[in-house]
């Protein structure tokens, strides 16, 4: 909160490094799952 | 109430790199959560949660240690990769920054399969967009803040910061944009389908060149919960070229530039429409709009009992690709070796769906700028901006910030502009008059 009357809330950032980068060690099944699961998110699953 | 208004997907939550904190209950019970656009649902863990480890690594909402409370008990489930987080809906003031909302509902999510969520920094997810897409028509944060008049402006901004170790992540601001964070004024564009903040972009261009495919219009949603740049695959092939990064072979893809490649640049070259190419060739039936797959696994010529071999699924959008490919070439002035040559290279460079494409660390200098038109400006990143660098030192591996997702008309071609984008241009959601604003992030 500030004078200006706007809320800010800081973020973290998250450091990509080999230990969380888990999508990297997906094999192609699960990367099929993760871009049905994009699909869903964004509601045109039934187009692809 | 049908299956599709109750489910909303996550994606790769490693695509979700920005989180802050926020409260609930009465006293404020502490969450980190990603701050997704993407998405309009407040979910935490639940103190419910008792099969699942991921729920053993993060914290937890207890609902009897709030004084707040308000038992909802509707259930709710949550799409993710291989599988579903679960559970039911609650209702309890949310804090954020100094702000008390009052009433929000939220899921309690009592169940995370797998392990995706064991490792994850962040506890839950705070949906910013529309409540057209809300889960079981719960009201988001965002809404609550507008109607109990919490904030100044109908309007919310995000600085991510990608630049130095060690220095703050970024910053969201509720009510406004924080003058610091950008330089010049902000290019606006008009949102085009509420549920995302979706809006019409023009041309992708590589180096200086437009890559043509979206010189018609494409869609786009400005997602702060994807880090990457998920466009049409015959851009991102075209980027992969262009940027060197490892790909894999399609030969339907050669096969198509092989036996059709001089056909389709004479047709281009006649004036043909190029929409219409692939179906003039018998590769394609013509919607009207566009190219579709006739939906032929395999041809063979009962005359002599071969099979072609190419006719099937994948055969109509590969040729669709090569003219877009060979379209761009010939505005280029190439000669039409050096257009199949470059088509056939292509092939060689297809992106795995929704995979990660590496590059060699120490060519990223020479690498070309991609640059998208919004508002009619054209909005540019640099190699150091468009690719992730994992690890460090000798030991780091480059990735490419784009990636592949193909969505066909009339939703499509569509592009995510993720985090990669929000990084170098400081992006304003202007839910009071539905628009999107990109400025140079400062």
């Amino acid at each position: 909160a500030s004078d200006d009357g706007l809320v800010r809330i800081g973020l973290k950032k998250m450091k990509l490094d080999p230990n969380n980068r888990l999508a990297g060690q997906l094999d192609s099944k699960d990367r099929e799952a993760l871009r049905a699961s994009m699909a869903k998110k964004y509601r045109f699953h039934n187009d692809l | 109430g049908s299956e599709e208004t109750d489910i909303v997907a996550l994606k790769n939550y490693m695509d979700a790199q920005y989180y802050g904190e926020i409260g609930i209950g009465t006293p404020p019970q502490k969450f980190t959560v990603v701050f997704d656009t993407g998405s309009s649902n407040l979910w935490v863990p639940s103190a419910k949660c008792y099969f699942s480890v991921a729920c053993y690594f993060h914290s937890k909402y207890k609902s009897g240690d709030s004084s707040t409370y308000k038992k909802n008990g509707k259930s709710a489930s949550i799409q993710y990769g291989t599988g579903a987080i679960s559970g039911f809906f609650s209702n309890d003031n949310v804090q954020v920054g100094h702000l008390v909302v009052k009433d929000q509902d939220f899921i309690e999510a009592t169940k995370e399969p797998g392990v995706t969520f064991v490792a994850a920094k962040f506890d839950g997810i705070l949906g910013l967009g529309f409540k057209e897409i809300s889960v079981g028509d719960a009201v988001p944060v965002w809404y609550n803040m507008v109607k109990q008049g919490l904030i100044q402006d109908q309007v919310f901004s995000f600085w991510l910061n990608r630049n130095i170790e060690g220095e703050v992540g970024g910053e969201i601001v509720f009510g406004g944009v924080d003058p610091n964070h950008y330089k010049g004024k902000h290019t606006y564009v008009p949102v085009t389908q509420k549920g995302y903040w979706q809006f019409d972009m023009g041309d992708v261009l590589i180096g200086e060149k437009p890559t043509g495919y979206c010189a018609g219009s494409c869609a786009a949603i400005a997602d702060s919960g994807t880090s990457l740049l998920a466009g049409p695959t015959t851009v991102i092939t075209m980027i992969n070229q262009a940027i060197g990064a490892a790909g894999v072979a399609n030969q339907e893809c050669k096969a198509v530039v092989q036996q059709y490649g001089q056909t389709i640049i004479d047709l281009l070259v006649s004036g043909a429409q190029p929409v219409k190419i692939c179906s003039k060739i018998g590769l394609c039936a013509f919607d009207g709009t566009h190219g579709v797959s006739m939906g032929i696994e395999n041809v063979a010529d009962e005359s002599n009992g071969k099979s072609s071999g190419i006719l099937h699924g994948a055969t109509c959008p590969a040729c669709e690709m090569a003219v877009v490919w060979m379209q761009n070439q010939l505005m280029d002035n190439q000669t039409q070796d050096r257009i199949l040559n470059y088509a056939d290279q292509l092939c060689d460079r297809m992106p795995n769906p929704m995979g990660e494409s590496s590059v060699d660390c120490k060519n990223i200098s020479s690498m070309p700028p991609v640059s998208f038109t919004i508002g009619g400006k054209v909005f540019k990143l640099t190699p150091d901006e468009y690719i992730l660098k994992v690890g460090e030192g000798s030991e780091a591996q480059c990735i490419s910030g784009f990636t592949a997702l193909d969505v066909p008309p009339p939703r499509g071609p569509l592009w995510i502009l993720g985090d990669v984008f929000m990084g170098r241009y400081h992006t304003v959601f202007d839910y009071g008059k539905s628009r999107v604003g990109f400025a140079e992030a400062a």
